[in-house]
């Protein structure tokens, strides 16, 4: 007999109902453990190979395309109900390289490791010439704005002290000269009427996180701040199951608690 | 009269259409 030809692995078409229940998964892998940035949907199945595992079970090795959505990453809303970051907005894409096991009919992420990249600037100008860029999130405008928009808003706010966590989106727009910021916002054990010392403030042990947007417009010889923070249901700290632990987390991403089953977002409060 | 033994070919597996289709678009 002729010894058999033909790769080890099965060939299975990346639009096949099969491969996209494994690119799920894995999508939701990967937004399960952002604690910055923005949470992800799926886009495009690049490539797909399933190879058998011994003693049982197959494993997907899979190259996917996602993009940037607008929920946050600690914003609870399932991605599902979530707006694709549009090109106008200047779009983020992923490239993923997963494993997946399927064992009993159940996926099981073994590695994942994505990278994010923003479209081009010519990109975006050519569908969209007066659409303001992305800023780099480090640039003193764009801290200065963040920080000038949390302290507004920790001014009008009745309730807890909110510290920043970090700034997740940034545009600098020319006319009027103003800065578009977008930052994540965690609650402290501080009332916000009654802070002298933000230091001393530390994280309530129910981890409570908000999600602001905020334009600052320069005029001259001042400033004026327009903010508006939506504050997530708190999010029990629940044990999650880990994957290999050769395996690294999305880049720019850490392990963080799973949101809760039932998300619910409080507000927005707006100033 | 010699000839070659009949050599039947090899099914050639049709490849599978990836990349997958575009859900939103492509930058």
């Amino acid at each position: 007999a002729p010894p058999a030809i033909g790769p080890a692995y099965r060939e299975l078409n990346c639009d096949d109902p099969e491969t996209e229940q494994a690119a799920l998964v894995a999508v939701d892998y990967i937004n399960k453990h952002l604690s910055r940035g923005y949470k992800h949907t799926l886009n495009q199945i690049d490539k797909v190979k399933v190879w058998p595992r011994r003693p049982m079970g197959e494993v997907f090795e899979m190259e996917i395309d996602t993009l940037e959505t607008t929920c946050h990453a600690l914003d609870p809303t399932p991605v599902v109900n979530c707006s694709v970051r549009q090109l106008t907005q200047h779009a983020v894409e992923g490239d993923c390289d997963f494993r997946v096991l399927k064992q009993d009919g159940q996926f099981h992420v073994l590695f994942a490791k994505c990278d994010s990249s923003p479209d081009s600037a010519e990109d975006v100008l050519k569908v969209c010439p007066d659409c303001p860029l992305l800023a780099p999130l480090n640039s003193t405008k764009v801290v200065h704005a963040a920080e000038a928009a949390l302290r507004t808003f920790n001014a009008h706010s009745n309730g807890s002290y909110f510290q920043l966590v970090d700034v997740s989106r940034a545009q600098l727009v020319p006319l009027p000269v103003s800065t578009y910021v977008e930052f994540a916002v965690a609650a402290t054990d501080c009332v916000a009427k009654e802070v002298t010392d933000p230091a001393k403030c530390n994280l309530l042990a129910e981890q409570q996180y908000g999600f602001c947007k905020a334009t600052l417009t320069e005029k001259v010889g001042g400033e004026d701040v327009a903010v508006t923070c939506a504050v997530f249901q708190t999010q029990p700290v629940l044990p999650q199951p880990q994957p290999d632990t050769n395996a690294p987390t999305p880049v720019g991403a850490s392990v963080v608690p799973a949101p809760p089953p039932a998300p619910m977002v409080v507000g927005p409060l707006v100033v | 009269k010699v000839v070659q033994p009949g050599v039947v070919a090899a099914v050639s597996p049709v490849a599978p259409p990836c990349p997958g289709r575009i859900r939103h678009f492509k930058i």
